[in-house]
């Protein structure tokens, strides 16, 4: 209650007309910004152990070999510390929409091959796309990504689904984008 | 020479291979609509004896400016995506996406830092344009519940005198803009990921407030211009993204609405490293 608690206050003060507009003052749109980082982060622990619940099979117990979750706020700016720096990575969506869909997930990728495997344990295509040049030079950003792996996901309805994305140095090649008109305009 | 095509769910879009940028989107039913899309800017309205543009008002100071140099772009293309990225000036670019399961056009772009050592505040737009007969009628979502009905220099409930021709037909957008060709039975949607300022000041236009970055105080209480300087002093960078529609009125009714609530609803994407395969089975 205290994690979710920390949501409804930030909420309740970005609710704020200035907050929605953007006519505060700057000193008080840096704290906006802080007070919703902080209780993000500070819900973080309440989101890791909800997936791990949800996604187990032993409702009763958590063990410590449940899988640690964490979210990547740098997604829109394709920077994933956990995708980066691992090579097993689970990604679990939940989706709160009350129907079944299709989302296309897009994680920072190096241009290694790989393999995504489905809920029921089916291989899935990927595509590799190359990161534009201006996100890869955006200041905040710190990583090494310079692709983006592409793959659908199934969403049930008020449900999650996770999937095993591992990097792989197999022989098999990695798909190829074809580039159609590589620059050549002025 | 040619155009370049891409092909999405129901419709494939041609894309002009000089720029880079979209020109044109054909219908399963046959139809093709004229489709443009490009950046400008509004100069802020600087002059001392008025209230200059800023957090509160929205004051430009004449017609909005392209920007001058021909877009540079890259098309990637696989079976799963189409994507064109565009670099349109130092400060502004763009991703255009589209899946071969999917009705929209994802516009996902990126401006800033804007800048200003000419002394200039500037405030910058998406512009669409299609051919769509629109009669200067257009919907936005302001009051978050419905699409509410707009006319170009036209209040329903009292004379309206055009002062302020452009700023005074902007409209807030909470989650999406609308233009309808009722006779050819198209309709285009835009919608937004965050709630935005929108018009339609021409004939099947619409255009879509970004970013602002201006440089005096607007004397409405803030007391501070509307000049935010970023992580490191050079200017804040926005990120965001636009999904367009362009479909009969019937479907694109479904679309657009089944579509906002799964923006509105996006799922929580989280990762854990795992050891084995196992594990994860």
């Amino acid at each position: 209650f205290d994690a979710v608690d920390n949501f409804h206050r930030a909420m309740g003060i970005l609710q704020h007309h200035d907050a929605v507009t953007g006519t505060e003052k700057q000193l008080v749109a840096f704290d906006y910004a802080y007070i919703l980082n902080d209780a993000i982060e500070k819900s973080m622990d309440l989101m890791n152990r909800a997936l791990q619940f949800i996604s187990s099979k032993d409702k009763s117990s958590q063990s410590n070999s449940d899988p640690q979750y964490t979210l990547c706020l740098g997604l829109n700016i394709s920077q994933c510390e956990v995708v980066e720096s691992n090579d097993k990575v689970l990604v679990t969506l939940y989706n709160p929409y009350a129907h079944e869909y299709d989302f296309k997930v897009r994680i920072p990728w190096q241009e290694s091959n790989y393999k995504v495997t489905g809920p029921n344990g089916e291989s899935l295509n990927a595509t590799i796309i190359p990161i534009p040049g201006f996100m890869q030079d955006f200041p905040e950003r710190k990583s090494s990504a310079t692709h983006e792996l592409l793959f659908k996901a199934t969403l049930p309805a008020l449900g999650f689904a996770s999937y095993f994305v591992e990097k792989v140095s197999s022989n098999k090649p990695t798909p190829k984008l074809e580039t159609i008109l590589p620059l050549t305009t002025s | 020479e040619a155009p370049i095509t891409a092909q999405g769910k129901g419709f494939s879009a041609s894309f002009d291979p000089s720029t880079g940028s979209i020109q044109s989107v054909s219908l399963a039913n046959g139809k093709v609509v004229k489709l443009r899309q490009k950046y400008q800017w509004y100069a802020g309205y600087d002059t001392p004896k008025e209230p200059p543009s800023g957090a509160y008002l929205f004051r430009p100071k004449g017609p909005a400016s392209g920007f001058p140099d021909q877009p540079t772009y890259q098309i990637f293309n696989s079976p799963d995506c189409f994507e064109v990225h565009q670099n349109i000036s130092d400060y502004v670019s763009q991703t255009m996406r589209i899946y071969p399961d999917d009705p929209f056009i994802e516009f996902d772009f990126k401006v800033g830092p804007i800048p200003v050592a000419d002394k200039v505040g500037k405030e910058i737009i998406s512009l669409f344009q299609t051919d769509l007969k629109t009669n200067k009628v257009f919907y936005t979502d302001s009051n978050g519940r419905q699409m509410m009905k707009r006319v170009k220099d036209f209040r329903p409930t009292w004379k309206y005198k055009v002062i302020e021709p452009i700023a005074g037909n902007y409209y807030p957008i909470n989650s999406r803009i609308s233009l309808k060709d009722e006779d050819e039975d198209l309709q285009l949607v835009v919608l937004t990921d965050r709630s935005q300022g929108g018009a339609s000041l021409n004939d099947g236009e619409l255009e879509i407030m970004l970013h602002r970055r201006l440089l005096h105080d607007d004397s409405l209480g803030v007391d501070e211009a509307l000049n935010e300087p970023g992580v490191d002093g050079r200017g804040l960078i926005i990120r965001g993204k636009h999904y367009v529609l362009i479909s009969d009125i019937k479907s694109s009714n479904i679309l657009h609405r089944e579509k906002g609530m799964q923006l509105y609803m996006a799922p929580v994407v989280a990762f854990a490293p795992i050891s084995s395969f196992d594990d994860y089975r």
